[in-house]
């Protein structure tokens, strides 16, 4: 699972 | 991307829009609160400084140059071309007690101590709270034009379709981010109150006013 980085989100 | 998150962001869009065409064409921010719009371009340049940094798609810099753009052009309808119109008197929300307890929240939880990520939670946390001047205000004057209330309601909605996108995203991406949904139940909780109004009152035609 990857926790972190909703960078590629609006 | 998902139709859950792609629906989130044409509701955020549909809302910044609204609200521009609503001032812009009655010439007039009566009932809007500027601190609100105020906070919504602070969220957007902490959030979309990676704009400088890296390029992630044409939909996602558009998508983030529009927001900005727009709640900057917001920001100054209200201060400047119509601040005849503005309330100040209603719109007396302390916003000092919102930044300084995100700002030291973003400090102490984060995913990264760097500047970018810093800012970028402090935008996330702010986010969830920047409404509550608008719906005071609301409280305060007791009642709120209808277009004003649509207003909202594609506001409240966007965060409510991101959290079914982060549900898609962790079910078929194994992807979460905990500071991101965390905040963003408590930005869609504070709008239930208004949902409420929103679906009993002004769906069945009645203007959204609070019992005084």
């Amino acid at each position: 699972l990857v926790d972190g980085g909703a960078k590629d989100e609006l | 991307m998902n139709i859950f998150r792609l629906f989130g962001d044409l509701s955020h869009l549909a809302a910044i829009i609204i609200l521009l065409l609503k001032i812009w064409k009655s010439r007039s921010c009566a009932g809007i609160s500027g601190k609100s719009q105020i906070l919504f371009a602070i969220v957007f340049t902490t959030r979309y400084l990676d704009l400088l940094t890296s390029f992630i798609s044409l939909y996602n810099t558009s998508m983030k140059m529009i927001y900005i753009g727009c709640s900057y052009a917001t920001v100054y309808l209200i201060y400047a071309k119509f601040r005849a119109t503005y309330d100040g008197n209603h719109d007396s929300f302390r916003v000092e007690f919102l930044i300084v307890p995100v700002g030291g929240l973003a400090v102490l939880i984060n995913h990264d101590f760097s500047l970018l990520e810093i800012l970028w939670t402090f935008s996330i946390y702010l986010e969830s709270v920047a409404i509550l001047p608008q719906l005071f205000m609301i409280s305060k004057t007791g009642e709120a034009e209808t277009i004003t209330t649509h207003y909202l309601f594609c506001q409240g909605l966007y965060r409510a379709l991101y959290l079914i996108n982060w549900i898609w995203r962790f079910y078929f991406e194994g992807f979460f981010d905990m500071i991101a949904i965390v905040a963003g139940v408590v930005q869609t909780i504070l709008y239930c109150d208004f949902f409420y109004l929103y679906v009993t009152k002004v769906l069945k035609g009645k203007k959204l006013s609070l019992p005084a």
